[in-house]
């Protein structure tokens, strides 16, 4: 979802 | 997922490999920074705390497995391995740690989205990546003689934050990202960091010269 994108990145 | 941060990861995963190759087999971390390797854990625990509360895919999982097992053995070896850390380039390597973790703490704890302690590290951990690099390139710099090994694994660390630059571009254009100025222009300083690097590193590869940079 939006609000966790950055968050897949590693 | 798309190429660009495949691209990135795979260059990512790739300088490390090359590391641990040229510490295990070689036996030597002649010209790497056990600075930058220090910094590099901090980045990793400090980022990846969600590890264990949040999944986000098997992929993501492992990754950040790997990369906080490598980054950990890598300073093990660099300072208990009893042939390796006597490769170790440890007066030159003087850098001092606490100049890029302070003021990268204070200025998570002054610019986050969220006053949480998950989020505060986590931003820590981005604006810490951005500057790791700094102890790695003034050894390069004071060092005459940079082998291969080594000038391909800043290569292809650089390369690595250069694809995500190109898979945030992606990101916000074709699938609609929300605009992240934190990590974007975390990323974006950790990248032109390297601009100076890559200049002598292509220089070098085009006049089939051995990799020296200027003091």
């Amino acid at each position: 979802s939006a609000s966790t994108d950055v968050k897949d990145e590693l | 997922m798309n190429a660009f941060r495949l691209a990135g990861d795979m260059t990512h995963l790739l300088s490390i490999i090359l590391l641990l190759h040229k510490i295990r087999a070689m036996k030597s971390c002649a010209g790497i920074s056990l600075r930058t390797q220090e910094l590099y854990v901090i980045v990793f625990v400090t980022r990846y705390v969600d590890l264990s509360m949040k999944y986000y895919s098997f992929y993501n999982s492992i990754m950040k497995i790997v990369f906080l097992g490598t980054s950990i053995s890598i300073v093990w070896y660099m300072r208990y391995h009893k042939v390796v850390k006597q490769t170790y380039n440890k007066d030159v390597d003087t850098f001092r740690h606490i100049f890029l973790i302070l003021p990268c703490f204070v200025l998570a704890l002054l610019i986050n989205r969220a006053f949480t302690v998950i989020e505060v590290l986590w931003t820590f951990s981005l604006y810490l990546e951005a500057v790791a690099i700094l102890p790695q390139l003034v050894l390069l710099q004071r060092s005459r003689n940079i082998d291969n090994l080594t000038g391909n694994y800043v290569f292809l660390l650089g390369a690595y934050r250069a694809f995500y630059l190109l898979n945030w571009i992606y990101r916000f254009f074709i699938e609609n990202h929300q605009v992240r100025w934190i990590p974007w222009l975390s990323g974006l300083l950790q990248t032109a960091i390297y601009a100076d690097f890559f200049y002598y590193y292509i220089k070098s590869w085009k006049n089939r010269e051995k990799l020296k940079l200027p003091a």
